[in-house]
């Protein structure tokens, strides 16, 4: 799987 | 960052605001939930643990922060400065009910089995029915203070800028989290008779009445 990218929403 | 997710931050911030203001001025947090805010609380808790790993940016990194210290500061009005105040008899809602089957989820349905990635996707399930307490509140006094539908608007409409936010974010940057999509879409439809309620009454002037 893609490395799960940082959640940048609130 | 977009206009629509830019609007849905500064309507969560200004509902938050409203509800501050409502229970500071008033003394009082009659009509609110104090289940819901309990519920708010774990969620910003548990998603924005990240401040402690990773930098976004100083607005990401501010707005977290607002998010937990206001909602934290609601908990401890309701539940201690303006406890007598606090309507136990009618905010009755199990929030176990809500609590088990968002961690149940989060752990069979998530991106990642890590620590971070289960309470992130925790908070993203537990958000998405946060706000039931409150509605039941609601439903079971029959009505809402004119500033209490005033806050419920705004929380509400934060969540549907989101969704618009996400279509944006498909179209243009090729970006989507489904995970995030379809929990704010069950959040945004738990609010349309609220905003039936709120566009064709407390606009008009008049109190936010349930039909009995």
């Amino acid at each position: 799987a893609a490395p799960v990218e940082d959640h940048d929403e609130l | 960052m977009n206009i629509f997710r830019l609007l849905g931050d500064l309507s969560h911030l200004l509902a938050i605001i409203i509800l501050l203001l409502k229970i500071w001025k008033t003394r009082s947090c009659a009509g609110i939930s104090g289940k819901s805010q309990i519920l708010f609380a774990i969620v910003y808790t548990t998603r924005y643990l990240d401040l402690l790993t990773t930098y976004i940016s100083a607005y990401n990194t501010v707005m977290k922060l607002v998010f937990i210290v206001a909602s934290y500061a609601t908990v401890y009005l309701m539940y201690v400065k303006f406890k007598a105040t606090y309507d136990h008899n009618h905010d009755t809602f199990r929030i176990e009910f809500l609590l088990v089957p968002a961690l149940i989820l989060a752990l069979l349905i998530n991106h990642e089995f890590t620590v971070l990635e289960v309470l992130w996707t925790f908070s993203i399930y537990l958000e998405s029915v946060a706000i039931l307490p409150q509605l039941f509140l609601v439903s079971k006094t029959g009505e809402a203070e004119s500033i209490t539908s005033h806050y419920l608007f705004a929380l509400g409409s934060y969540r549907a800028l989101y969704l618009l936010n996400w279509v944006y974010r498909y179209f243009v940057e090729d970006h989507y989290e489904l995970i995030a999509i379809v929990a704010g879409v069950v959040q945004t439809i738990l609010y349309c008779d609220f905003f039936y309620l709120y566009i064709t009454k407390v606009l008009k002037g008049k109190k936010l009445q349930l039909p009995a």
